[in-house]
């Protein structure tokens, strides 16, 4: 599923402002 | 009506209830202030004519474009809420392409004026015949009749912040590898809501209310995965490379 969602995947390791 | 977990003190509620409310007022694009200030003007004729008359595929990558700005805001507002992050990654994933449309339509409500039925779209307030060329007015009805439901029912930020956060925490999605721990988030986040909905002395049958909301909003979702799956069937290339990358991985 990670590999599918790769930009959903990014934005949730970036980290919150 | 589950009664309230041992576990979860009132302390730990109102805990709760602070960091969603926050989380929320954080993440929801457009701040009370911007909203009172934000005209409320509606389109003139000639400028809804102007949107009628866009190619239907210019008009779905505008809508694709602006649900797609609203969703990121909505994958923040999830990564602030207490314990999301803790799901293994599987599980964030799964309920966030489930559930951020939904969280979208949910937050619908603070850009929509029942009296104009219209919504906030583009710059302006924007009437159902708006978004005519897209080829879904049965969709963009159901959109706006759910949108002025959810108005009528007059929720405060932190109630709409603790439904969101019910709605994209729901236990039964499909795929979820650690339904259990949703589950305890889910049902925390419940508690949460009851008992902001019992401060505000709201009546009896909101909470009701809000639960035939979550079933509407599923039917809302589908929906709207049909209307895509039937413009894709027509302009494959369109989606293909036009659309934004984001909402092409959550509704491809």
């Amino acid at each position: 599923l990670k590999e599918k969602h790769k930009i959903l995947h990014q934005l949730l390791q970036n980290s919150t402002s | 009506n589950r009664d309230p977990s041992p576990t979860v003190s009132l302390a730990e509620l109102d805990h709760l209830v602070q960091i969603i409310s926050k989380s929320h007022l954080e993440t929801c694009q457009y701040l009370r202030e911007e909203l009172q200030q934000m005209s409320r003007q509606n389109f003139q004729q000639d400028e809804v004519e102007s949107y009628q008359s866009k190619p239907r595929e210019a008009m779905w990558q505008l809508c694709a474009v602006k649900i797609t700005e609203a969703i990121q805001y909505v994958v923040e507002f999830a990564k602030r809420i207490d314990g999301f992050m803790d799901l293994c990654q599987n599980d964030q994933i799964v309920l966030l392409k489930a559930g951020s449309l939904e969280v979208v339509f949910v937050r619908m409500c603070r850009v929509f004026d029942s009296q104009s039925n219209s919504v906030y779209f583009d710059g302006k307030f924007a009437g159902p015949d708006v978004f005519k060329g897209l080829g879904c007015d049965d969709l963009i009805s159901s959109v706006f009749d759910f949108a002025k439901s959810m108005c009528s029912l007059h929720l405060t930020e932190d109630e709409l912040a603790l439904f969101s956060a019910f709605v994209l925490l729901s236990a039964d999605r499909s795929w979820l590898q650690e339904k259990l721990q949703v589950e305890k988030l889910q049902q925390k986040t419940q508690l949460a809501l009851q008992h902001v909905l019992q401060k505000n002395q709201r009546e009896h049958g909101v909470l009701s209310k809000l639960r035939c909301k979550v079933s509407a909003l599923r039917s809302l979702c589908s929906r709207h995965t049909e209307k895509l799956s039937a413009f894709r069937a027509v302009y494959p290339d369109i989606v293909q490379t036009h659309f934004p990358p984001l909402y092409k991985e959550l509704f491809g």
